[in-house]
């Protein structure tokens, strides 16, 4: 997941 | 009905109007066009029923396997209309001589060959929201945790098609069958844009953005 952090954070982003 | 509904806005090319008119210019116009059609992207499949269920680990298993089917999937369905051309953005629309100067003509020819199937089969918008559901959660990634979960989302959106179909294209009982028989070109179209991307990458001749970066990096 470190490695795709940006796919991980807009995933998370609730927004 | 819903996926109608979370059909992402359209988004436009933003060249930059001091850089001189050349290939390099077209393809870094385009490479920010991809970047930020990923992030809408990644908020549609969002709205995708059942995708926001899964594990975080299989909705990134799933869009690292199938970003660039939903992505092809709707540079297709935008240049349905068109005699010629690949609408990436209404105001991006690449023609074959201009694929063919920035690298990308095997590209443009695979893509078009996409295009002719749908355009004879008239694709329409039900269609269309649908078989991008379907690729999504078709996308074969290797790192899927709850394969149940996954299949009942393969499953739910193959009813969602079989049932529009029945009502709406009564006419052709084979219809859902030509569809469903195009995602294998889709797939082969997909992986070869991916090879040309990463092609563009290697080269170094254009700024990529991290997220795009990331994502081809994800499909290796």
């Amino acid at each position: 997941k470190e490695k795709h952090k940006i796919l991980h954070r807009l995933l998370q982003d609730s927004t | 009905s819903h996926l109608l509904l979370v059909e992402p806005d359209k988004i436009y090319a933003m060249a930059d109007p001091t850089a001189p008119e050349n290939d390099v210019k077209v393809l870094t116009t385009l490479c920010d066009l991809v970047d930020r059609e990923l992030v809408v992207i990644i908020n549609w499949a969002k709205h995708v029923p059942g995708f926001s269920a899964l594990s975080l680990g299989d909705q990134m298993g799933l869009l690292q396997s199938a970003w660039m089917e939903v992505l092809i999937l709707g540079l297709v369905f935008r240049s349905l209309p068109y005699e010629e051309g690949l609408v990436y953005a209404d105001n991006l629309v690449l023609e074959r001589e201009q694929c063919r100067v920035v690298g990308l003509l095997d590209l443009y020819c695979t893509i078009l060959q996409l295009i002719t199937k749908y355009r004879k089969l008239q694709l329409d918008k039900e269609e269309f929201v649908t078989l991008k559901a379907m690729a999504l959660a078709n996308s074969d990634s290797m790192s899927i945790e709850n394969v149940e979960a996954i299949q009942n989302l393969q499953d739910l959106l193959h009813e969602a098609l079989q049932d529009y179909e029945t009502n709406q294209h009564l006419a052709d009982p084979h219809r859902s069958g030509k569809l469903l028989m195009t995602l294998p070109l889709l797939r082969q179209t997909a992986n070869k844009a991916i090879q040309s991307f990463r092609r563009v990458v290697t080269e170094g001749k254009v700024p990529m953005h991290k997220l795009f970066l990331e994502m081809l990096e994800a499909k290796a």
